[in-house]
Formats: C-alpha cells, structure tokens, sequence
C-alpha cells in the first residue's frame, strides 16, 4: 500500500485546498516555527479516524476547522482526503481488494456532523479503521513518532513498551 | 498468542542488538522481559550501553543517547513488521552532527522498502530527502506549500 | 501578601506583554488570573496571539510557538527579579533560525546583568558567547574540558 | 553575587578534577550527545543541595558518584564546589556578610556519608539553602530550565504557573 496524495481544505491552519503528492521514498516537510508543518501530520491522523481531540492538541473535535486568522474568516468545515494505491503485496482488504487506487475522507462542520467517505461513498469511521489496520498510517505505535515524543519508549514503563512488542506482533 | 508474543519479542531483541551499535557507532542493547514466567502479563526492560561506557540506569543517558535509543528500538520493530508509510516529526531535534548523519544513513536504508514522512528544521537531513515540501505563512495564520531549493554546499 | 501577589502579578504581567511581541517579532500576549476575587487560591493563565493569528487554545501552538511564549514569560520574571545567574540547556532547540536570531539578542541583553550558563548545539547561539567551554569524551565514559575554536564564517 | 568556578570530582562523567572558570555574560557550553553538558548543570543544581535523586536522573542519589567506564574503575565518591563572588550590591548574608568570596561544597561517599561545606568548615545543607536563597543558583523556578523542560510552564496548570509568579514576588 502506498500513499499518493493528501488534500487538505479547511483543515486547522490550510483554509484554501492543499496537496501534497507523495512519491517513495523520504519526503521532508520544512518550514518556520507555527508554519504548518505538524498540522500536516495532525491532518493524516485525523483522517485515518483519530478520535481523541487532546492528542490533535485541541479541547474539542472542532478546533481543527479553520478557525480564522486576522484577515481571514472562519471557515465551516474541515476536510482531509488520503489517496491510497494498492501494490501487488499488499492489496486492499475486503470488498476493496479489486482497486488498484482509492480515496479515505473525513469532513467535520461546525456543527459537530462528522463523515467518512471511502471514494465519495459515506462509510462508517470503523469501515476506514479497518481498511487501514495494517497501513501503519497514524495508528501505528512505531511508525508514527509526533513531535516531543521521541523518547516516550525510554521514559515509558515496561507495560507501555510492552505494547510495542504486541504491536509488532 | 504467547508463543507469539514470545516469537516476536526475541525477533525485535535479535534487531535491537544489531541496530543499536550501527546506529550509535558501537556499544550494546538489549531487551529483557520482566517476567519471563508470566508472558501474558510481562513488562519490556530496555538495557543499554553507550560505546565505552558501563550498563547504567536508562534515566542517566543524556537526551541525545535517550532518542537515539529509541530510534534503535523504533528501527528493530520495524523491521520485523515494516509499515508501508511511517512518520517522524522533528525526531532528529536532540541529535549532535555525528549521531544525525548515522540516523540519516539508516533513514535512507529503510525508505527503500517504505514511505517516510519527515519534519525537521535539519539541513542534513532535508538534503536525504528524495521529495522536499516547503510550508510557510507568508499571510498570517494561512499555511501554503512552496517549492523548496536547498542551497548548495 | 496578597497584595504582594497582585503588585508582582501586575508586574510581570506588564513585562510578559512587552517582551513576547518583541522575542517574536510581533503578536501579543498577556497573563490572566484565573480567580479575581481569590489571590491566595487563584492560578495564572496565558493567553497568547501569533502574529497575524487569531487568539487560540495554547495548546493547539507548535512546539516553536510554546518554547518562545515560554521564554518571553520566563523573560519577564527575570526582568521584575533578576537572579544573578540563570542556567539554560538546550531551550534553543525547537526555535527555526530566525525565531533563534531574537532569543539570542534578547539574551545578550539579559546577559549584561547576570550570568547565563547555556548549553547548546546551536552554532548561532554559540557565536553569542562571552566564553565558550567545549566537553568531549576522548576516553569513552570520561568528561573532560577542552578549549573551543569558532571555525569563523 | 556572582560564580566564579565550579569544580568537579569524581561526580558522574567527570572522575578527574575539571575546573569550569564562570566570567561575565554568557558561558556556553558545547560538546557531541552524551559527551556530559547536562551533567555539569545537574552538578550545580546538586552541589546547592538538590535532594530529588530523580531529579539529577538517578534512582539513588549515589547514581551521582562516578561508576567507572569501559578503561576506569569507579570511585568512592563524588564533590563539587562551587566559588562565589560577592558584589557591591548583593553581599553575603549573615555571618559570610564581610566575605568577598567563599566556597561552597558538597560530597557524597558510596557508602552514602554525605558532607556540605562552607570555606572547608562542615556545614548542615540548610545553611548552604539558606545562604543561597536568593542567589537563583539551582532553586529558581524560571532561571534554572533543564533540557526538555522550556515548554513546561505551557503544559502546566493554572495552579502550577502561580508559583512562578510567587517565586518572582
Ligand atoms: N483550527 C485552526 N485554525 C487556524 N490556525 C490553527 C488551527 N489549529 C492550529 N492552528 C495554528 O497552526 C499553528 C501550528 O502549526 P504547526 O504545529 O503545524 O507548526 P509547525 O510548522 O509544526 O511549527 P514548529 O516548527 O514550531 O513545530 C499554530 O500557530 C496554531 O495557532
Ligand atoms: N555516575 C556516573 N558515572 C559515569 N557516567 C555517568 C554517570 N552518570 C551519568 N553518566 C553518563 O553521562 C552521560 C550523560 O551526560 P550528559 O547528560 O551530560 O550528556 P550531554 O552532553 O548533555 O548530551 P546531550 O547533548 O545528548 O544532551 C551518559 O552517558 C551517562 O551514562
Ligand atoms: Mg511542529
Ligand atoms: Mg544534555
């Protein structure tokens, strides 16, 4: 499984539609201080169905909409999209395993509605979790360090690292 | 299950003995059970000696030696289950040049099987970098992506 | 006593609107109590405005962002009651280069007065220094002091 | 009041004597991961009698007495003093009020003996504490900031925050 794009729109600090074509190997992200650089990683857990606010840094769900800056309004929805291709080892699971490419979606409004799409039809968030159980995309304890965390493992007690073991079971 | 729990951690232990001292430029690390009779209920020990230096209380490591631990660790588990796309934000920030340039160099090794995304404000690391995103504000408070030249030399 | 409270709170409070637009270029802050009417229980909350952002959970702030907010109120404090030696490791190490340009200048001010002990990887922070001590460990586990040369440019 | 130098040995990485020389300004410190920065700022902080091995990243607090390398044997204890200047308009207080400088000490033996000293005569910790009180060497809540920690008055609470400013009156 490879990732191709993510778009974001309305997404925390990217108000206007936003693509990052990913191609293999390393991609850096690089930029000033508050420029936007760990929203983008915020954005991939989110999208893959993140479900706790706090660990997206905000009290509540709705803090990752738009939320104005001092010449622009508020938007009314966040919206992260990951397109996703399928390599010959690891092909989608379930009813997606004939595709070759598919798109994962979430939208939030302001309002609190919440949807999941899987190519622009509505899926439930747990249809998105278990398509991506074993992508390692934002739900994978090892291969997803966010900032300051590098040396949680170390600080960690033994049944946390535990965990790790499990997860690489 | 505890077979295989028993399977996996002595795979990750194998890899964490090799990739500690490459990552580090010696020394040795290793992995304990806490428990070794109760292996649903089992803690992980984490038992590590930088080159040169005795076994000591992983607390006393300095910073630098706590992440590049712990990167070894990250390292092993993966290469016992690769994720297709895996994530860093600034993990690199504690690194000295020496210890930075060996992540860099086993970076490198594992993005040929898997997708990395990296954020970091290190020259040496964006210049591993096969795609270079740039993100700024040019307008306050509104993230755009710019195309990025890294100076050369 | 509370009285005192309210004196130095209003204090530093003065200083932390002062110094935070000035460590990052723009931007405002303030402290607030988060119980008027109760001094001897009351806690202190910040409040926080990026340049050109809109007022914002502190939280939601990058890892930049809270080093310098952190630092302005530290600098404040320091202005109402300067010790005579402050000691600093590493708290240059989330800040981009030019984030780090004014946390060096607004150090060397502070420096005039008391003595800073600080210790970093920063090659910017180092140029700042009245007096540079270099650490190695030729012998592996053995701190030693050495004498530091600049290389210049 | 001002530092002049601060002598380690035997305490963590440093077996042998080393004398830092503090002038005025800004005294940097430099050197490669591990190489033993930090281990000089926990010698200051435990040389004015922190008492938290936790603290210095021991578990006890003989943790602090050199346990030997790869080449060196370990030794049978740890000492660091520290030489002060008095200024004009900060002077010693109490009895030390007619000193220009004095030195304070601390030793700790692996059998856990532990001594503090002022100008070689044997003291009890509280009067290096009191001695020391406004000096901001080591007790400071906002001019001490260890490694990892500059973000932590963002992170903390409200009640937690208070202190810095109770510090500060
Ligand atoms: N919902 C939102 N609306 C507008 N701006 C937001 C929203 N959520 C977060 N932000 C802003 O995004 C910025 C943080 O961005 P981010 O954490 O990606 O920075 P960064 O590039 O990782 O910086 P650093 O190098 O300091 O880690 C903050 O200034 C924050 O106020
Ligand atoms: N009692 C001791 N005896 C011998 N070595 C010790 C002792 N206590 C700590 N050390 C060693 O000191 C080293 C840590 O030093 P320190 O934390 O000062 O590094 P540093 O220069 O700050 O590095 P970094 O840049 O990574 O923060 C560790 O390798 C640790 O094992
Ligand atoms: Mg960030
Ligand atoms: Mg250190």
């Amino acid at each position: 499984m490879r990732i191709t794009r993510l778009e974001l729109h309305g997404f925390k600090s990217f108000p206007d539609r936003t693509v990052f074509h990913f191609g293999d190997g390393i991609s850096c992200v690089v930029g000033p201080n508050g420029s936007g650089k760990s929203n983008v990683v915020d954005a991939l857990k989110w999208c893959v169905g993140e479900q706790s606010a706090r660990s997206l840094r905000g009290s509540e769900m709705t803090d990752v909409i738009f939320a104005g800056s001092t010449d622009r309004k508020p938007v009314g929805y966040a919206e992260v999209a990951l397109t996703l291709k399928a390599s010959s080892d690891t092909p989608f699971p379930g009813e997606y395993a004939q595709l070759h490419e598919l798109q994962v979606g979430r939208r939030l409004h302001r309002t609190g509605a919440s949807e999941y799409f899987v190519n622009q039809s509505r899926v439930r968030r747990r249809d998105v979790v278990e398509l991506l159980l074993d992508s390692g995309i934002g739900n994978n304890l090892y291969s997803f360090i966010e900032q300051g965390q590098v040396d949680k493992m170390i600080t960690a007690s033994p049944a946390e690292r535990r965990t790790l073991i499990d997860e690489a079971a | 299950c505890r077979e295989r729990f028993r399977e996996t951690f002595d795979l990750v232990n194998d890899h964490f003995r090799e990739t500690y001292p490459r990552l580090v430029g010696g020394g040795s690390a290793r992995l304990a059970l806490t428990d070794d009779e109760d292996l649903l209920e089992t803690g992980v020990d984490i038992f590590v000696q930088p080159p040169g230096k005795r076994l000591q209380n992983l607390q006393l490591l300095s910073g630098g030696e706590k992440a590049m631990t712990a990167i070894a660790l990250l390292i092993a588990l993966f290469r016992v289950k690769p994720s297709p796309f895996c994530v860093l934000d600034e993990v690199d920030a504690p690194l000295d040049e020496a210890n930075g340039a060996r992540f860099n160099d086993m970076l490198r090794e594992m993005s040929r099987r898997s997708q990395f995304l990296v954020v970091t404000h290190n020259r040496k690391t964006m210049e591993c970098a096969d795609t270079l995103y740039g993100v700024t504000m040019a307008r306050p408070g509104v993230s755009r992506l710019v195309s990025v030249q890294l100076p050369t030399g």
